[in-house]
């Protein structure tokens, strides 16, 4: 299994939207 | 960071050390929006300054070892191991269980990394509680303390003080689905037990409660199901317990469903500026790049990474390499896990591209690492993850670097056991 971690997920907008089944980044939507 | 070109970057290596002060940031809009900040940075409420160079070492060290143990435990979720121990969960709250689970010094669930302020009960009760999209019941410590409780700080929660607790009885359908998700739980007199065992011997038992949850002033969810734990053993820090964020029916986004239709997203803070968790869906959030949430396949958030670039250039590694065995998206773990072949392939181009530093001493699972000693700014070559659906996310050097002491740097990637396990 591989794991996506936090490490790499820092100042970079993760949205979990579970009714609509994705995940989305944004980048440079956390100032 | 000065742009060198599209792909190759340079940073100053006193960017790269830990910080030492809290720096205000901007939080993520909304209404419902919380207050995200890394419990081993100077913007945790009980941060601890570290005297010296060694005590931070050693605490990277810590860190990438409680890292290991949380990557045993969600294979050991996803492999649906049996979980120790394999005693009667009404057992553990009886005072001759005392010593029948010791903490081990050294362990903890590992996902202590993020931690968020919310209250419970009416009046409310505040406290900070562990972030993880890896778990599912929220639980928090509660008086009166059976066993054993860690310290916290603040007050533990106390059921009697509040109006609106109330224990949740053993027929009602939250007790079966705690038994799902724990694989523990019991039944007494008062109601409910729920019992949560983190595969390292740190734990929470107690009785599954409900009463009001207080996300901020203006979003309280009445009738929220948690764990109140009245033993409580493991690291977990000076939190006040877990918010559970995973993708169960007893999660804080299941249970908050019809109010924030499930949607919720985050900034992961770095250490020195505090990030934030929003619920419910924006309007913002429809210019971000999305890729497949996989569904059936609880109790991660697993998604499907298609590829990784190193300074511009794709890796030779064949996509088949990642979906044999998956992926997910984890909050509670610090370093990515590859699949050996693609971390290697990694590895070694990130390697190519910085072969003008010279390789330190590997960190405990981190093989890579750099003596930036004898440097003041350090170039580096971006790296990007494709995700499936098109989604790229291009990662800089707060993403790509940890940084276990201050003249060492190290990639912050680690292999898996096998390709195809």
């Amino acid at each position: 299994l591989s794991i996506f971690g936090n490490r790499q997920q820092r100042k970079i907008l993760v949205v979990h939207d579970v009714p609509n089944a994705r995940i989305g980044f944004k980048q440079g939507a956390c100032s | 960071a000065r742009n060198i070109n599209q792909h190759i970057q340079t940073v100053s290596v006193d960017q790269l050390r830990p910080p030492r002060e809290c720096t205000a940031g901007k939080g993520l809009q909304g209404k419902t929006t919380l207050k995200l900040v890394d419990r081993h940075g100077p913007c945790a409420p009980f941060h601890q300054k570290t005297g010296s160079a060694d005590d931070g070492k050693r605490d990277s060290e810590e860190l990438l070892r409680q890292d290991q143990q949380r990557v045993d435990w969600i294979h050991s979720r996803t492999a649906s191991l049996p979980l120790s121990p394999k005693k009667n969960i009404e057992d553990l709250l009886l005072p001759e269980a005392t010593t029948q689970v010791p903490a081990q010094t050294g362990s903890s669930l590992g996902s202590g990394n993020f931690i968020v302020d919310v209250g419970l009960g009416t009046p409310k009760q505040a406290f900070n509680l562990v972030f993880d999209t890896g778990s599912d019941l929220s639980w928090v410590q509660c008086d009166p303390c059976l066993i054993s409780c860690y310290q916290q700080q603040g007050p533990r929660f106390s059921p009697s003080a509040s109006s609106t607790y109330r224990n949740v009885p053993c027929s009602a359908a939250e007790c079966a689905e705690a038994k799902l998700e724990s694989g523990l739980n019991g039944c007494s007199t008062s109601g409910c037990i729920y019992g949560i065992t983190y595969g390292d011997n740190s734990l929470s038992v107690g009785f599954l409660s409900q009463d009001t949850l207080t996300i901020t002033p203006n979003d309280v969810v009445p009738g929220f199901t948690f764990g109140c734990g009245h033993r409580n053993q493991g690291l977990f820090g000076m939190t006040g317990g877990m918010f559970g964020l995973g993708r169960s029916k007893l999660s804080v986004p299941s249970q908050t469903a019809n109010k924030f239709g499930g949607v919720f997203a985050y900034c992961l803070p770095t250490a020195s500026v505090p990030g934030s968790l929003a619920f419910g869906p924006d309007s913002s959030y429809s210019s971000a790049q999305f890729t497949p949430l996989l569904t059936g396949s609880q109790p991660f958030y697993y998604l499907t990474i298609t590829g990784i670039s190193v300074g511009g250039q794709l890796l030779p590694v064949s996509s088949s390499i990642f979906t044999t065995s998956g992926t997910i998206i984890d909050s509670g773990t610090v370093i990515t896990r590859l699949p050996p072949t693609a971390y290697s392939a990694l590895r070694s181009a990130f390697r190519t591209f910085m072969a003008k530093y010279p390789l330190s001493q590997p960190s405990l699972i981190l093989d890579t690492c750099y003596d930036l000693s004898n440097y003041t700014t350090v170039q580096y070559p971006l790296i990007e993850f494709h995700f499936q659906g098109g989604t790229n996310v291009l990662l800089d050097f707060y993403n790509i670097f940890f940084v276990p002491s201050s003249s060492q740097a190290c990639l912050a990637f680690a292999p898996t056991s096998s390709d195809s396990s």
